[in-house]
């Protein structure tokens, strides 16, 4: 059972605050808004009202206890990089800092934020690359470990042998529909075209990650 | 070659036209901000100053020649339902709205957007999802296609034929590190106990996955 220390209940911090509570971790939660701290109090084990920029105060936390600490506080960036700062210096092991623009983020960096995160910017970039990614035209379940799908590529282009696809995604190709033609069991030669419909088998979580990367 | 339409140029949706143009695909972006226009216009294929909520205007675009239309307008809330509803009624064909609230998100979804995103919530669910994840304490490369790593598990108890990692995940226990201990090719009666830091073996896209999931 991990220890977290989540500064910052806005909609970031609240939520993972949320989903580490539900995998019943130990979660501490600071925020300077008691509204925030309302909203949060019974989903955790401990919610305070307390002022990151005071460093007293985060000290009297033991920072260095919590196995991962996140500044999640957005728009006041100044109070984002003192907190970071301050945590830092009061022994955070692994410290996640949220920012809001790209300046924010390298000057958190450059702080000592061991990791940082900008949802909106990462979340456009992911979302953006599962659109790049293969579309699942229809998918089921082959017993209880396995999926078929067919599955539209897009981009995907080449031939199967140059894929690699079983290598890198652990997906085999069970055959190919091009307009009215179904080439069942594609030769390692076979060259996939854009707009190709692919009947690919593989583990559940193969298939999840051939079907979330761009190729 | 897929086309795009971004309604929105702040961080999401400019991170999300920029990663598409980068991967060679066409974007159009649109925003009432001239800016926010400025900002984008040399990177994207073509970029308008439009107001989203003039159902005329944005009919002119011809929504329904693009494969994905993104409306990533946020803190204006209702201009986000009415690019939504609009582009939704002028034949948007994938229609994928941004949410700032969980309100606004349910407003999005009936009023037909195909998917909603919440990227602070989101990202706030997958940052804490990884972190409850195995951590990786060294990894190297075993061939081109594997990698070779010592995990730590934090929550993941059980015996390795109840766990059935390779099954699940295609990667292979091939030991076990406990305290002073190394079990090498253990059994798959093996207790795994939180705490342990198992060394596996997998190809580079299990063990990412394997990497991503909380177990
Ligand atoms: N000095 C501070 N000490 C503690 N908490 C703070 C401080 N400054 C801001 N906060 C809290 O951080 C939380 C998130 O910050 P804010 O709402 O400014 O950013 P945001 O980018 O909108 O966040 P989110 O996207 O996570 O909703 C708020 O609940 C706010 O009360
Ligand atoms: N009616 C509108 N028509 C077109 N664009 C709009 C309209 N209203 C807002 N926008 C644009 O949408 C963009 C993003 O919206 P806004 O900044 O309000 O939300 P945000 O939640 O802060 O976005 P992000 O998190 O993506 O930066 C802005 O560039 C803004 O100019």
């Amino acid at each position: 059972r991990r220890q977290y220390l989540i500064i910052g209940a806005g909609r970031f911090g609240s939520a993972m605050a949320e989903t580490l509570a539900n995998a019943d971790q130990e979660v501490v939660v600071v925020d300077s808004s008691e509204a925030a701290i309302d909203a949060i109090v019974d989903k955790v084990d401990h919610a305070m009202i307390l002022d990151a920029t005071n460093e007293n105060a985060l000290l009297k936390l033991g920072i260095d206890t919590f196995d991962v600490v996140v500044v999640a506080i957005g728009h006041n960036f100044e109070a984002s990089i003192l907190a970071t700062v301050a945590a830092k210096a009061a022994g955070a092991r692994h410290l996640i800092s949220k920012a809001n623009t790209q300046m924010v983020a390298r000057v958190l960096a450059s702080v000592g934020a061991d990791e940082v995160v900008r949802p909106e910017h990462d979340m456009g970039i992911r979302l953006a690359s599962q659109l790049l990614a293969p579309s699942v035209v229809h998918a089921f379940d082959l017993g209880p470990d396995h999926t078929v799908a067919e599955v539209e590529t897009h981009e995907l282009e080449g031939s199967l042998s140059k894929l690699r696809l079983p290598d890198k995604f652990g997906i085999h190709v069970i055959a190919v529909h091009r307009g009215e033609t179904l080439t069942v069991n594609p030769s390692a030669s076979f060259e996939i075209a854009k707009g190709d419909r692919l009947l690919v088998v593989g583990s559940h979580a193969d298939f999840a990650r051939f079907h979330e990367e761009p190729l």
